[in-house]
């Protein structure tokens, strides 16, 4: 089946934003 | 079981929902599966990247922990033990890392796993920061020992992400040689 996939540098920008609490 | 974790709207989803786990054990104190279990703390569960980071921004660093400390980050339903179902078959990567490089090389090494850039199916099941005295150690849990495809596609991704020096030292071992002699490392 179809894979969630993120790479580094996606998950790294997602580190600040307003909904990671 | 343990309720399914909510994925919020405009949260993005992970491939699997994680648990993160604690432990620390006494210094010189004999390892038993008993004590192992009891030292054992469930800390979250998350299932998109919103709440890992959530989460993890307010964890301690690895250099920030104890001696003899161990940070787990597993698939849900899956107890960082040996004896858990999903794990009696399988086996781990070790990396023994000279201090000063766990923090970074740790978070690389969920990013990846949390990513999916292993690209081995179910085949992982977690991974283990243990802090030690002279060195800090990731492990990286997968479910099939035998399966060497899997293990060497796995060392090659963990190279690759923790961007190590080349004389770094990488070495496989089962659960059941774990078991065997009662030691993890």
């Amino acid at each position: 089946g179809t894979r969630i996939i993120y790479e580094r540098t996606f998950l790294l920008q997602m580190r600040n934003s307003p909904l990671a609490k | 079981p343990l309720p399914q974790v909510e994925v919020k709207p405009g949260e993005h989803p992970l491939q699997y929902t994680y648990s993160l786990w604690f432990s620390r054990r006494a210094p010189g104190k004999q390892a038993t599966t008993q004590n192992y279990d009891q030292n054992l703390q469930l800390l979250a569960r998350f299932a998109s990247v919103e709440q890992f980071w959530g989460y993890y921004s307010r964890c301690l660093r690895p250099v920030d922990l104890p001696s003899h400390s161990d940070i787990h980050i597993f698939k849900d339903g899956i107890k960082p033990m040996w004896e858990d179902s999903a794990n009696k078959n399988g086996g781990k990567w070790i990396v023994r890392l000279r201090k000063g490089l766990a923090s970074r090389c740790w978070e690389n090494m969920i990013l990846a796993m949390l990513g999916e850039q292993f690209m081995v199916g179910d085949e992982i099941c977690g991974a283990v920061i243990s802090v030690r005295f002279q060195e800090d150690i990731i492990s990286v849990w997968n479910r099939t020992a035998q399966d060497s495809i899997t293990t060497g596609k796995i060392r090659d991704t963990l190279k690759r992400v923790l961007n190590l020096p080349p004389t770094t030292v990488m070495e496989y071992k089962t659960h059941n040689d774990s078991l065997k002699d009662h030691s993890s490392f």
